[in-house]
């Protein structure tokens, strides 16, 4: 796109192009595209680095951090559909906390998929903390208010509740979900301080569905967006995020302990260009 | 919809005889639309209107449907067309044991898929085995383990992973002594990128006698569906697609941009969590479903 120096019919293509194949979608990438082409740009340089301006700016006012002090036990259930990286994205989040000095306890509350409970196991393993789990085809919810007397009994600071992928067309699923936020509700309304929708930066515009849906039904509060270190752009979160105004605590940037990253605006807008 | 949509389009074609350059257009920018919120790649989707073009162009407009329903079936027909016949057809030959190989991006659902399969394949009379070649992710084994469990499928065990190639080998001969006809090999999901993993498939393929590759692509995906069809395939050379999580809402426009950089068939398509949930490939429902 910045090939030539003038900015012509063929660049706005360009331009057009490269949010499209983003994942933009073509809404918002139209939408992106007459702002821009209201600043009279003088050259693609300048272009380039409105386009990056201009999702920044869309994007800073929900780049936050989890306030994981103002409440203890502070509490964070993670949702999401199936296979997006919930578990591992666990796994990420409790080393972070652990790097921070806190005691963190892991619910798995994924009861129902094959070997669900094994993976966090090992993760719980590999970073010393306290898992607390029941059998196979428990209840979920009551694993999840386990986790939460544990970590109370224990008087630990932070409790990060795994749940299992569901499509959010499933709407008994979709209660389920509701049912374990209720169930924490019972020891404190507080409960979950954060509900994290874990969305996958390699899928496309179902991601927006994906968000309204769990949004209306159990209020996500906050998104971390996975598999952002493949060819995905994840071009998506900017619909998601300026029209559901959720804000986007990381991204998942591989798939070991470490590859957590505190979200950016601007890296997150230049990452479109690489 | 896109029907109502076109409808509106063709309102002022009424009256005349045939579809023109200057009235199809308006239609052409409707299924354009259409077919980028279902995540078909933007290349994918250019080649595809310049084909339903040529088709449409110079057609006497017919009297016995609407312009807008005409246009559709163009549309449709040319979906169909690209996206293939419904075939399920796997192939067993040589030698046994058979081997299929499951492959794709992280969370797909190829474990899943690969017991799906030997459930499928133990309902039409064969002997499948299932192996675990993913020596990474933590409990893959005891994922795949106890799903092999639920359908009463023979299960490759093994103590200290070694590498993927040694553990498929003895896998071969783990699938002579207990009598399996047909092995489905579970891999790492991986990024199409990361070139030393891509290898590792290659040296699968390149080592052992493999009748079956199948990428399992999460229907849900977006643009990058091409470029991880493209690569997969230049890698690892696949026969086949197996589209996942189509009990959801997503359009998967997936499933025409790897069929057509591809040239494979889609084999099968997931549609739900539990092991019986894997059905042969519609090419039609998969149009409709497309266009919205
Ligand atoms: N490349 C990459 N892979 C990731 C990332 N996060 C998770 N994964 C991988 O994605 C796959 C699925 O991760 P899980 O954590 O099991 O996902 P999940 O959402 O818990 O899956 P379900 O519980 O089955 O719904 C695994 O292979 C992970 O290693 C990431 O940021 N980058
Ligand atoms: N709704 C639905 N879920 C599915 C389908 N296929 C798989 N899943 C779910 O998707 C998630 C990921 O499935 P896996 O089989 O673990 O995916 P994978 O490709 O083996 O993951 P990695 O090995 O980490 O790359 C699990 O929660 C599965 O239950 C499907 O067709 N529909
Ligand atoms: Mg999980
Ligand atoms: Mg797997």
């Amino acid at each position: 796109i910045l090939g030539k120096s003038v900015i012509d019919d063929v660049v706005w293509e360009e331009l057009e192009t490269l949010l499209i194949t983003s994942d933009v979608g073509i809404e918002t990438s139209s939408t992106i595209i007459k702002n821009l082409r209201k600043q009279n740009f003088k050259d693609t340089a300048s272009l380039k680095k409105g386009l990056i301006d201009e999702i920044t700016k869309l994007l800073v006012p929900y780049s936050q951090t989890i306030d994981f002090n103002r409440n203890k036990p502070f509490v964070i259930m993670v949702v999401g559909v199936n296979g997006v990286g919930k578990t591992t994205t666990i796994a990420k989040l409790a080393k972070y906390f652990v790097d921070k000095n806190k005691k963190v306890v892991l619910g798995a509350a994924d009861t129902f998929r094959a070997a669900a409970i094994e993976q966090l196991e090992i993760w719980a393993k590999r970073l010393g903390v306290d898992i607390v789990k029941q059998k196979e085809n428990a209840d979920p919810a009551a694993v999840a208010y386990d986790s939460l007397q544990y970590t109370k009994a224990k008087d630990y600071d932070v409790l990060i509740i795994d749940t299992a992928g569901r499509l959010h067309t499933k709407s008994n699923l979709m209660e389920e979900l509701k049912k374990i936020k209720r169930v924490l509700q019972k020891v404190s309304m507080d409960y979950p301080d954060e509900t994290l929708l874990i969305l996958d930066a390699t899928l496309g515009q179902n991601s927006i569905n994906q968000a309204k849906v769990f949004t209306e039904s159990i209020n996500a509060t906050g998104i971390i967006m996975t598999k952002l270190d493949g060819t995905a752009k994840g071009g998506v979160l900017i619909n998601v995020v300026t029209s559901l105004r959720i804000p986007v605590y990381f991204v998942g940037v591989g798939e070991g302990i470490d590859d957590l990253e505190i979200f950016d605006a601007r890296s997150f807008a230049e990452g479109l260009f690489e | 919809t896109l029907t109502d949509k076109l409808g509106q389009v063709f309102k002022k074609l009424r009256g005349h005889g045939r579809i023109t350059e200057s009235n199809i257009t308006e239609a052409l920018r409707e299924v354009r639309i259409a077919l980028l919120e279902a995540d078909v790649h933007l290349k994918v989707v250019k080649e595809f209107l310049e084909r339903v073009k040529e088709k449409a162009l110079g057609q006497e407009v017919l009297t016995s449907v609407t312009p807008a329903q005409q246009f559709i079936k163009i549309v449709a027909d040319e979906l169909v067309n690209v996206l293939g016949s419904y075939t399920s057809e796997l192939d067993f030959s040589g030698k046994p044991p058979a081997v299929i190989m499951l492959v794709g991006l992280q969370g797909s659902g190829k474990t899943t898929q690969a017991a799906k399969l030997a459930l499928f394949l133990r309902n039409k009379k064969r002997k499948p085995g299932l192996v675990c070649l993913d020596i990474y992710r933590p409990a893959a084994y005891d994922q795949l383990k106890k799903l092999s469990a639920q359908i009463s499928v023979p299960f490759f065990e093994y103590e200290k992973p070694k590498d993927p190639l040694n553990i498929a080998k003895e896998s071969l001969i783990f699938a002579d002594k207990v009598g399996v006809d047909t092995l489905i090999f579970d891999t790492a999901g991986r990024l199409h990128i990361d070139q030393e993993l891509m290898d590792e498939l290659k040296a699968l393929r390149n080592n052992i006698k493999i009748n079956e590759v199948l990428l399992v692509v999460d229907s849900m995906i977006g643009q990058e569906a091409l470029n991880v069809a493209e690569k997969f395939n230049q890698e690892v050379k696949l026969t086949g697609l197996i589209l996942t999580k189509l009990d959801g809402d997503a359009r998967g426009g997936a499933a025409l941009s790897a069929k057509s950089v591809t040239g494979v068939p889609i084999k099968f398509i997931g549609v739900g969590e539990k092991l019986n949930a894997l059905e042969v490939f519609h090419p039609h429902r998969m149009a409709s479903r497309i266009l919205g």
